[in-house]
């Protein structure tokens, strides 16, 4: 039986705004330790997406606010998705997690290739 | 069969210097799309690791050398570690890769959770 998204991802979702400072979503990154933080406007709809890849690339720059480094397109997965499908989204697209969204679209959990990469040794 | 560390990892592995500084790495990132960079000395010996969550979090410090962020206690895998306990060992450190080493501790490649999920898929 393949694991869906929601049986493995992780639930307490941190999310920022467009407006934050790249300096507050270094400051997450450092506290948290993780690298995936979904971007939502105020009525909590999801409108991009920031990693610590997108800081990292930044550095030298005279970028201030998330709005001026995060990706617009989003790449999420469903609560119900097999996780072997996720896994293949993730590689088609060359990135390293999806937020996970219900059938409404609101976000519902943060699911990455740390978390599917446990499963492999976990079915041993 | 479980696959060990050599057939699964990345063997062009790019790697830095202490000296260099966090806007080239940054470079670096930018250019080839990944998040680890391992850190040798002149004797290409391994010294040490940073990867883009490094660098996101020095965001807004003076730090300005790759010796500045490096992580210098390395974890790696060996060639012929089979990539169930890979994966384990990244769980366990909280951490997505690791440079991969032959018996006499020279760098052979680069294994991450990307690569990993990647099996999740292919097996089905
Ligand atoms: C091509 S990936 C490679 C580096 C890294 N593994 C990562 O995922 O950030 C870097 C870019 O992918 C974007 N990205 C990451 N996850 C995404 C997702 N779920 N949907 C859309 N873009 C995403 C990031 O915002 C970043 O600009
Ligand atoms: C705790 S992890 C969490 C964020 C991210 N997934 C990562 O691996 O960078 C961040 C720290 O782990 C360190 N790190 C990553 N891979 C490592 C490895 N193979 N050996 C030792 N430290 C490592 C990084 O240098 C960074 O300081």
């Amino acid at each position: 039986v393949v694991p869906l998204a929601k049986d493995i991802m992780t639930k307490k979702v941190v999310i920022a705004t467009p407006r934050d400072s790249i300096a507050s979503a270094a400051r997450i990154f450092a506290e948290k330790n993780f690298d995936h933080l979904p971007i939502v406007d105020q009525n909590g709809k999801l409108v991009g997406i920031v990693t610590s890849w997108d800081i990292a690339v930044a550095v030298g720059t005279k970028k201030r606010r998330l709005s001026d480094v995060l990706t617009p397109k989003v790449i999420t997965a469903r609560e119900d998705e097999p996780i072997d499908e996720v896994a293949r989204k993730l590689e088609r697209h060359g990135i390293s997690g999806v937020p996970v969204v219900d059938a409404e679209g609101q976000l519902k959990g943060i699911l990455t290739t740390d978390d599917i990469s446990m499963l492999v040794w976990r079915r041993r």
